[in-house]
């Protein structure tokens, strides 16, 4: 259909030449402020009709599924180092599924709302919502994946969108003639529950001898693991432990040197 | 720091033309993660394992992962967490294989299987690309993680 066609990418500045399809593009999830989600469809390389579509969300908050899900961890292409142009990642995972990397909230990469407010009152509530009135948005658009088999994937903070999403989604088939056929999420180093996160962090740190003994003691008995707001004698603790003791490295993987 | 190209890349005015990107002429730059967002996040669930109850009465498939040497969301804490569900082991601890190695160790829980996967930071498919599409596969298939 045309609002399909008219997202066709052919092909990106710089891409090596590929056989499967990809579009992009804005979904309106809330036209009275006008609040739109931007997305990037990368089909399975074979047989894309009969393989599942998988949403990819990256987490932040704030953060984009096309800047990290699809350059640099799952996507099919690669950006080279002088950003003139992308190469093929080998172990992408759109040779088995049709990737959708949505970018959620309002506020994240090139979503928008014409609403300036919106990026200063965004939670779970709005995103988890608007990613559903997302998806109901895109597979009118994109109505031959209106039956297929939906999985949730994504990392981080994003521990929160998708089940929230899920759940979102459960609610919406149980209302709906034309339901959503979710079969399934899969998250990775996930923003869970607060309480155990914050214990299992400081737990690993002490396990794998980031901080000193006196530190870990002064967090478990200083801090209230279960607060959403940590007190200032707390999240002192905490710069002390990143800025004193760990020393050099990568948090994010930290057998490796930072990103200058 | 591959950030870094993204940065540039998605700023450029011939790459938003073909995503069909920015066609509001949005008054700020692209880029991989919005402060603004982030200091005004005004609403944050404290846990979402009630919704992991949940959907794991509805029937989905449920599967968690964790790369091993990401400090910010460590897999302590992603243990505590689902250990605080109090599943049903289905199939008890073991090692998963990829290409001979070990990719990292798994349980198999009633409705969620959870994995570790070796070496891999925050980013899992970034830095165990190989490792995370055979757990992507497994996943999509619904079976568990190969023993060797």
């Amino acid at each position: 259909n045309e609002e399909e066609e008219a997202d066709r990418i052919s092909s990106l500045p710089g891409q090596p030449k590929v056989s499967f399809q990809q579009f992009s593009g804005y979904v309106t999830v809330n036209k009275a402020v006008g609040r739109a989600l931007f997305y990037w469809l990368t089909e399975a390389v074979h047989d894309p009709l009969s393989k599942p579509l998988v949403v990819w969300l990256n987490g932040g908050p704030g953060c984009s599924s096309v800047a990290y899900g699809a350059s640099e961890e799952i996507g099919p292409f690669r950006i080279n180092k002088t950003a003139s142009g992308l190469y093929l990642n080998k172990f992408s995972w759109n040779s088995v599924a049709n990737l959708l990397f949505l970018e959620t909230p309002a506020g994240v990469g090139f979503s928008y709302s014409n609403r300036s407010s919106d990026v200063l009152d965004t939670g779970d509530v709005r995103t988890a919502m608007d990613s559903l009135e997302f998806l109901l948005g895109w597979m009118n658009r994109f109505p031959r994946f209106k039956h297929r088999e939906v999985y949730l994937t994504g990392e981080s903070y994003a521990g929160h969108y998708v089940p929230q999403l899920a759940r979102e989604i459960t609610k919406y088939n149980k209302r709906s003639k034309h339901p959503i056929n979710l079969k399934g999420f899969m998250v990775g180093n996930a923003v869970t529950d607060n309480y155990y996160d914050n214990l299992g962090t400081v737990t690993y740190w002490w396990s794998h001898a980031m901080i000193s003994d006196k530190t870990y003691q002064q967090l478990v008995n200083t801090c209230d693991f279960r607060r959403q707001k940590e007190s200032d004698e707390c999240e002192s603790l905490y710069s002390y432990a990143m800025d004193q003791e760990f020393g050099n490295i990568d948090q994010y993987n930290i057998y490796s040197p930072p990103c200058n | 720091c591959t950030e870094k190209y993204a940065e540039i890349y998605y700023n450029r005015p011939d790459v938003q033309k073909e995503l069909h990107a920015n066609v509001t002429n949005i008054p700020y730059k692209w880029t991989a993660c919005s402060e603004v967002l982030n200091r005004n996040w005004n609403d944050s669930d404290v846990s979402v394992l009630p919704i992991y109850r949940e959907m794991l009465a509805s029937g989905l498939r449920i599967w968690v992962f964790s790369g091993d040497v990401d400090s910010v969301v460590p897999v302590t804490a992603t243990r505590f967490s689902l250990a605080n569900l109090k599943l049903e082991t289905k199939i008890p601890w073991y090692p998963w294989y990829v290409k001979k190695q070990v990719g990292g160790w798994t349980e198999v829980y009633e409705g969620l299987t959870f994995a570790t996967v070796r070496g891999a930071g925050h980013e899992v498919p970034l830095f165990k690309p190989r490792a995370a599409l055979q757990l992507f596969k497994s996943f999509l298939k619904g079976d568990p993680l190969p023993r060797s």
